[in-house]
């Protein structure tokens, strides 16, 4: 991974027997530069990385160590965990009615069964009682995918043969309220954030609903898309937290790097694995390890 | 970037960031800068709008395999070009890939092309597992008007697929075309189920004619793994992109191409009936020129 690399590095800068200069440090930057672009990491976040760790690493310390291919790999590993920032997996519950919690993202991302999976979490942590709200009233079967599997985790889900998921959003939280449920979980249709008629629609859902939490579900496999499409969410919505699903695919999973810097918001959940009970609280001294592979 | 400029570092460096940012991959970004440096440097392109041309056609020629159909031939493989002898009926095509991808849409979509070809369509619903997938082919299979054989939930797919290419033989169909569920190249066991699909295929005497690897644009530098890794246990025979509409711009695919020689095949470009088409080299490489 990226430690083994910078290693390697300063081991031929170290074998060469002159002492190590400024010129060098930028080479092991390179490198990482490389390392990180190929594990997914934002540019933006790339650079500002690499900026943050040539201003430590050209001080005197690293300079003048006796093992300064160690120093470099710890400030590497301190920046990645000062962008990940600390662990944060709360859900702002609402003391009277029903907490509302939407759920966005792209097309595929895994919202559906991320909500029948985050009803579960929240019900087992939290003793919540959940609602699944099927508002994807475009793609085919969605509603029937939902009910599947609430049905499979013994929560009602609710859904109305209308057009608007405004109507279903609202009639979920009536229902709720009715049915003495204390969370609702809103599943949306996929969306791009440059399709303007749906980022409108999912405007109008928060405006009416105005939900305790939105929560952004975003595929780790994503390359450099992922924080154009994040930010572009936060700046239509704004976004409460996100949850990375996918995180059981090998991918380095960079694109977590520069979501909180994008947004200002902690990613506060996990996707491991197709069933529903493989949903973790993120761990963000995990994610760093990973991305340094 | 190509307005009126001078072909300088700055210039270079702002080639190299839209390329990283089109999921080039910084090796990739890098040696194709390197190459434009080196021949601006022997006086082979001198100036921005020399170095657009040249990137236009390097990153065309990058995207053709060596011995790929050209894709504009490329939606009827030969099996299914008139006259088609019985023998060869039905060409059965796969669709693989990860978990969202597009593929079950993707099927949908190229039935409905092949029946506005006057083909006829069988659709094998061969994702057994995840909710509501059935239902979700089942919907495509009348949009389009193909028939479709559907096995309960929790079945083995390979049966399924087994059940299907009877039928399709039986009927007379011209093309079976094969859902699967989403996989994660990393899961060992899914993989061999994978493999298992075609190995059954076989027995019954068929034979894939196309297996596609159904891949969302947006993916990062993960896709070569998946490519390889799939194509260990299926013999994939190219790329479909999808969600090309979005703001990603797929860049991985020249990775893919120089990594796997499989050619990109179609081009998802939105969630109706209509929007998937043929891969333009053109226009993608376009779209990736900033
Ligand atoms: N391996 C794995 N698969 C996942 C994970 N989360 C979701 N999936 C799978 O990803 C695929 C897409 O999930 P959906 O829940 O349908 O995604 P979606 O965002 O609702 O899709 P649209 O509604 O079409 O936008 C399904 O095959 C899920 O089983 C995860 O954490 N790991
Ligand atoms: N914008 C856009 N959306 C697409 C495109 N192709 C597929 N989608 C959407 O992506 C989502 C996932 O598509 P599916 O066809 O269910 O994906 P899949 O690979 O079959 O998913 P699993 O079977 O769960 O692995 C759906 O909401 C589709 O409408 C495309 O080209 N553009
Ligand atoms: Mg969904
Ligand atoms: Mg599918």
């Amino acid at each position: 991974g990226l430690s083994d690399k910078l290693q390697q590095v300063f081991a031929r800068l170290r074998g060469s027997g002159r002492r190590i200069s400024e010129q060098d440090v930028n080479e092991s930057l390179r490198a990482i530069r490389v390392a990180l672009l190929e594990a997914d990491v934002a540019l933006e976040a790339v650079k500002a990385l690499t900026q943050a760790i040539r201003e430590q690493a050209v001080g005197e310390k690293v300079l003048e160590s006796v093992r300064p291919g160690d120093m470099v790999v710890k400030i590497v590993q301190d920046e990645i965990a000062r962008l990940l920032g600390a662990s944060d997996t709360a859900i702002r519950y609402r003391t009277e009615g029903p907490t509302v919690i939407l759920m966005c993202g792209l097309q595929g991302s895994g919202k559906t069964t991320t909500c029948a999976k985050l009803a579960r979490l929240l019900a087992s942590r939290d003793g919540r009682k959940p609602l699944l709200a099927a508002a994807d009233l475009k793609r085919p079967a969605a509603i029937a995918q939902l009910q599947t599997l609430g049905r499979e985790l013994g929560f009602p889900v609710y859904s109305e043969a209308v057009a608007d998921p405004v109507r279903v959003c609202t009639g979920a939280v009536k229902h709720a309220r009715a049915e003495g449920r204390d969370l609702v979980i809103l599943d949306t249709a996929g969306r791009l954030h440059v399709d303007e008629e749906l980022m409108r629609e999912i405007k109008a859902v928060h405006a009416a609903l105005s939900p305790d939490e939105t929560l952004l579900v975003l595929d780790a496999m994503t390359g450099q898309d992922a924080v154009r499409s994040a930010r572009a969410f936060h700046e239509t919505l704004p976004l409460d937290g996100l949850i990375l699903t996918k995180l059981d695919s090998d991918t380095r999973g960079g694109a977590a790097l520069s979501l909180r810097h994008a947004t200002g918001r902690p990613i506060k959940f996990a996707g491991v694995g197709e069933q529903l009970d493989k949903l973790e609280e993120f761990h963000p001294d995990r994610m760093a390890g990973r991305i340094l592979g | 970037l190509f307005g009126l400029r001078k072909l300088d570092t700055d210039f270079l460096n702002e080639l190299e960031e839209a390329f990283i940012a089109a999921d080039l991959g910084p090796m990739l970004a890098g040696e194709l800068v390197e190459e434009l440096g080196s021949r601006n440097r022997s006086g082979e392109i001198a100036g921005v709008e020399q170095a657009k041309a040249w990137l236009r056609a390097e990153l065309a020629r990058q995207l053709m395999p060596a011995g790929a159909p050209a894709p504009a031939a490329a939606l009827t493989p030969a099996a299914v070009l008139a006259p088609v002898a019985a023998a060869s009926k039905p060409a059965v095509w796969f669709f693989l890939g990860v978990n969202g991808s597009g593929k079950t849409t993707a099927v949908g979509r190229i039935a409905h092309r092949l029946q506005g070809e006057g083909r006829s369509v069988l659709l094998a619903a061969g994702d057994t597992f995840r909710a509501a997938a059935g239902a979700q082919l089942e919907i495509w299979a009348e949009r389009t008007g193909s028939a479709i054989v559907r096995h309960k939930e929790g079945g083995d797919p390979a049966a399924v697929i087994f059940d299907a290419y009877d039928a399709a033989k039986n009927r007379g169909t011209d093309v079976l075309l094969v859902d699967t569920a989403g996989r994660l190249h990393n899961k060992k066991n899914l993989m061999a189920e994978c493999e298992k699909m075609f190995r059954v295929l076989a027995k019954r005497g068929g034979q894939a004619a196309e297996v596609f690897l159904v891949l969302d644009a947006a993916t990062g530098q993960n896709a070569v793994q998946q490519a390889l890794l799939f194509r260990e246990v299926a013999p994939l025979t190219g790329i479909i992109l999808t969600k090309l509409d979005g703001t990603a711009k797929g860049g991985i695919a020249f990775r893919l191409v120089r990594e796997t020689g499989l050619p990109i095949r179609y081009a998802g470009l939105g969630e109706g009936m209509e929007d998937i088409e043929p891969f333009n080299a053109a226009a993608f490489v376009d779209a990736i020129l900033p």
